[in-house]
C-alpha cells in the first residue's frame, strides 16, 4: 500500500507490453540503481 | 535554389514518411486483430499451453514460479533497497481485483 | 532556410516514430508466429500419443515466469482469497512473459535473433498474411531496418 511510481515498477498481466518486463529485470540486475 | 530544392525534396520525403506511417499503423491492428482470433479461438484455447520440461528447458538450473492471473492483475517490483548488512530486499507484490491468481512452482531437482 | 530546418527536425521525428513502429509490428508478427506454432506443435504430439497431456503437467497460456537462483530463499505470503500475493527473495529474480518463453522454446523459428533456416523461413511465412510476408523475410536475416512499405 506504500508503493508509488517513484518506489516500484508495475506491470499489468495481459496488459503491458513486453518492454515493461525487460524494464524491471535491468533494475533488478542493477540492484535498484 | 539549393534549398530550395532541398525544400521540395523533403517535403515529398514527409509525404511519403506520412503514408508508410499510416500503412504501419493499419498493419499493426490487422496483426493485433489477428492474434486476437487466433489466441481466441475455441479450437487453438486448448491446445495453448506449454509442458513443464519446456519451460525447464528455457531456463536451467533456477527456481521457477509459473503465475497464471486475470488480465488487469497488477504486478509490483518495489525498487530494491539495502537493508542490514548490504542485503538487498527483493520483492514481487500481485494483486488481483477480478479472480483468483494461482502460482506453480516448478523446481527442476 | 527555417522552414527546411523545420522540416528537417520533423522528417527525423517520423523517421524515429516509424522505426518504433516497425519494432512493434515485429514484435506482433513474432507472437502470432510462436503461437501457432506452439498450437501445431501440440495438436500433432497429441494426435501422436492419441491423448492430451495430464492436466497438472502442462501450463496454460497466458503465463509469467519468475525465475531465480535454485540458492534463492523465496517466502510466500497469499491472501486467504488468493487474490494478493508477496513474495520476498533474498537473492535477485527475473520475469518473463509466455511469448519470452515461446521464443527460448525456439517457437519463433529464429526470427527473433535474426537467424532462421530456409525451411523454417518458409513455414513462419505460411503463418502470417500475405501482405507481411515481405517483414518475415527481412526478419531473417536480422531486424527491419528499411522503412518498409507494402500495400495497404
Amino acid at each position: 500500500s506504500c508503493l508509488t511510481p517513484n518506489s516500484a515498477y508495475t506491470y499489468r498481466i495481459n496488459g503491458s507490453p513486453s518492454k515493461e518486463l525487460t524494464d524491471i529485470n535491468r533494475m533488478i540486475r542493477q540492484g535498484g540503481v | 535554389r539549393e534549398i530550395g530544392d532541398r525544400l521540395i525534396e523533403l517535403k515529398s520525403e514527409l509525404e511519403d514518411l506520412e503514408m508508410r506511417e499510416c500503412v504501419l499503423d493499419q498493419q499493426r491492428v490487422w496483426v493485433q486483430q489477428s492474434i486476437k482470433n487466433v489466441t481466441e479461438d475455441s479450437h487453438n484455447l486448448p491446445l495453448a499451453y506449454v509442458k513443464h520440461e519446456d519451460i525447464c528447458g528455457c531456463f536451467k538450473d533456477d527456481t521457477l514460479l509459473a503465475v497464471r492471473a486475470p488480465s488487469g492483475t497488477q504486478l509490483d517490483v518495489p525498487i530494491p533497497e539495502a537493508v542490514q548488512n548490504d542485503q538487498r530486499k527483493y520483492q514481487i507484490h500481485l494483486k488481483s481485483t477480478i479472480g483468483p491468481i494461482d502460482v506453480l512452482l516448478i523446481n527442476q531437482d | 532556410a527555417q522552414e527546411c530546418q523545420n522540416l528537417e527536425v520533423e522528417r527525423q521525428r517520423r523517421l524515429e516514430r516509424i522505426k518504433q513502429k516497425q519494432g512493434q509490428l515485429q514484435e506482433l508478427i513474432l507472437q502470432q508466429i510462436a503461437f501457432k506454432r506452439l498450437v501445431q506443435r501440440n495438436r500433432a504430439a497429441e494426435q501422436h500419443a492419441g491423448r492430451a497431456p495430464p492436466p497438472n503437467s502442462v501450463i496454460n497460456l497466458p503465463f509469467i515466469i519468475v525465475n531465480t537462483s535454485k540458492r534463492t530463499v523465496i517466502d510466500c505470503s497469499i491472501s486467504n482469497d488468493k487474490f494478493e500475493y508477496l513474495f520476498n527473495f533474498d537473492n535477485m529474480f527475473e520475469i518473463h512473459d509466455d511469448i519470452e518463453v515461446l521464443k527460448r522454446m525456439g517457437m519463433a523459428c529464429g526470427l527473433e535473433a535474426g537467424r532462421c533456416s530456409p525451411e523454417d523461413l518458409k513455414e513462419a511465412r505460411a503463418l502470417v498474411p500475405k501482405a507481411l510476408e515481405p517483414y518475415v523475410t527481412e526478419m531473417a536475416t536480422g531486424p527491419i531496418t528499411n522503412v518498409y512499405m507494402t500495400g495497404a
